[in-house]
């Protein structure tokens, strides 16, 4: 439910489907900037890729003991705010990466390296409630068909509280507290051998890591369904 | 991806093409044992009227596949009841995937690819779909209306008109069910016009990967239900 409410809310606000929405009320604390994240790619190509949050900082596997802190900036969208490390990220001068190195022994990146095609990412920007907000699932039988089936469809709606009233011919009700984080943006790191590593700033700029390991270990045989590959597919 | 910059003409013509394919591609399952076959179908038709169900299905599928069991897996059956637990089992069971313990698990084998593959192709399209998309299939399965909408892909043609006339979109014609339908194709991306004799239909022009998406689960059920 709250799922659908933060993918309905995206579908809103992200036209260009730079954010993230997020999945499950529990991860909202996990979501600070700069943390890291991961991101799987999936088997089949129309697969949305899956993000997994890890609970360090980028400036926690830096092999140099100096933290990072970005600038933010509050926007205000009504019930909701926007937090952009934007001069970090995009400001121009980014030399103070430079010379910079991830400490691939440690132990949370050396999990990460063990797993296969993931992508190491670092989370730039988050959406956040700034109030109380209520999610309404209702469930409506909408119509019968021949007599036989009735169509049952969800829908879920979001609403502020600021008067505190619920709507009551719901099915279903979930509070968000305030300072939820909804959706998120993040910015995907190329890791070179050494622990070098590059933002991927501009678009079609994939992440990953050098050398990344062998491909062929994934469990399902790619081959056992070559067909499938749409590769000839006319544009 | 192509499907998303080309004109409606090109994106329609695309997704025939790639209907014509998965007819082969989906063949493990017509191939299957009746009995085993009833019971995917059956066993089908209870996922996609239970969302949780299908998410925790196509985890554990993703997760079967990479040989990798995240802690996401455990979680998504761990939300299961009991029932629901032993349908996922059963499930895994008969598309060729060989379960050691009463639920799915890190220890658990791909006794058959390829008839594994097949299932998991169809379970990610339907889990990739958005809301609603999965209980209007299952609704369209009930009304045996799939075998109808892939006859509907084909047999778009060039110009995007279908004639109703055809015997075989001869459910189309009952407004209800095309009601049903035409809600179907628009989450997809997909609009269909009725016009007096026939239906026409244009792929939006944004649309990026679910016309292909609801190919792929028409064509898995369709393989699957076609006993059914």
């Amino acid at each position: 439910m709250f799922a659908k409410a933060t993918r309905n809310f995206l579908k809103e606000v992200d036209d260009d489907g730079n954010l993230i929405s997020v999945s499950n009320l529990n991860d909202s604390d996990k979501l600070q900037l700069l943390s890291l994240v991961t991101k799987k790619r999936r088997y089949w190509c129309w697969q949305r890729p899956k993000y997994q949050f890890l609970s360090v900082t980028l400036g926690d596997v830096l092999t140099e003991d100096q933290s990072l802190s970005p600038a933010s900036a509050a926007v205000g969208l009504d019930i909701l705010s926007s937090a952009y490390p934007a001069a970090w990220m995009r400001g121009g001068n980014l030399s103070f990466i430079t010379r910079r190195k991830l400490n691939l022994k440690d132990p949370v990146l050396q999990q990460v390296l063990e797993r296969r095609n993931e992508v190491l990412c670092v989370l730039t920007q988050k959406i956040v409630t700034t109030q109380k907000c209520v999610i309404s699932e209702h469930v409506q039988i909408e119509e019968k068909c021949g007599g036989m089936v009735g169509i049952q469809t969800k829908t879920v709606q979001v609403s502020a509280m600021e008067d505190g009233n619920v709507i009551k011919d719901c099915n279903v009700a979930l509070e968000i507290p305030a300072a939820t984080t909804i959706a998120y943006g993040i910015m995907e790191l190329y890791v070179r051998q050494d622990g070098q590593f590059e933002f991927c700033l501009l678009q079609g700029k994939h992440g990953g890591f050098e050398h990344e390991r062998r491909v062929d270990d994934i469990y399902l045989d790619p081959l056992a369904y070559r067909d499938f590959a749409f590769v000839d597919m006319p544009d | 991806a192509g499907l998303g910059t080309s004109s409606h003409h090109g994106s329609l013509h695309a997704l025939k093409q790639v209907t014509l394919r998965l007819e082969s591609n989906f063949h493990p399952f017509v191939e299957l044992p009746e009995q085993q076959q009833t019971a995917v179908w059956h066993l089908l038709q209870m996922v996609l009227f239970d969302e949780e169900f299908l998410v925790a299905l196509e985890q554990v599928c993703d997760d079967v596949a990479s040989g990798l069991w995240s802690p996401q897996a455990a979680l998504a059956i761990g939300g299961l009841k009991a029932a629901q637990q032993q349908d996922l089992t059963a499930f895994l069971g008969l598309v060729g995937c060989r379960v050691q313990g009463e639920r799915p698990g890190p220890e658990d084998q791909i006794s058959n690819q390829k008839l594994f593959a097949t299932a998991y192709c169809l379970v990610s399209a339907l889990a990739e779909m958005p809301d609603n998309v999965a209980s209007l299939l299952g609704i369209c399965c009930k009304l045996q209306m799939i075998p109808t909408l892939c006859y509907l892909l084909h047999a778009l043609s060039d110009d995007e008109i279908s004639d109703l006339e055809d015997p075989a979109l001869a459910p189309l014609k009952d407004t209800e069910r095309f009601g049903i339908v035409q809600r179907l194709f628009a989450l997809a991306d997909i609009n269909l016009e009725r016009m007096q004799s026939s239906v026409k239909a244009i792929i939006l022009r944004d649309s990026q990967v679910l016309p292909l998406i609801l190919c792929i689960a028409l064509s898995g059920l369709d393989a699957l239900g076609r006993e059914h």
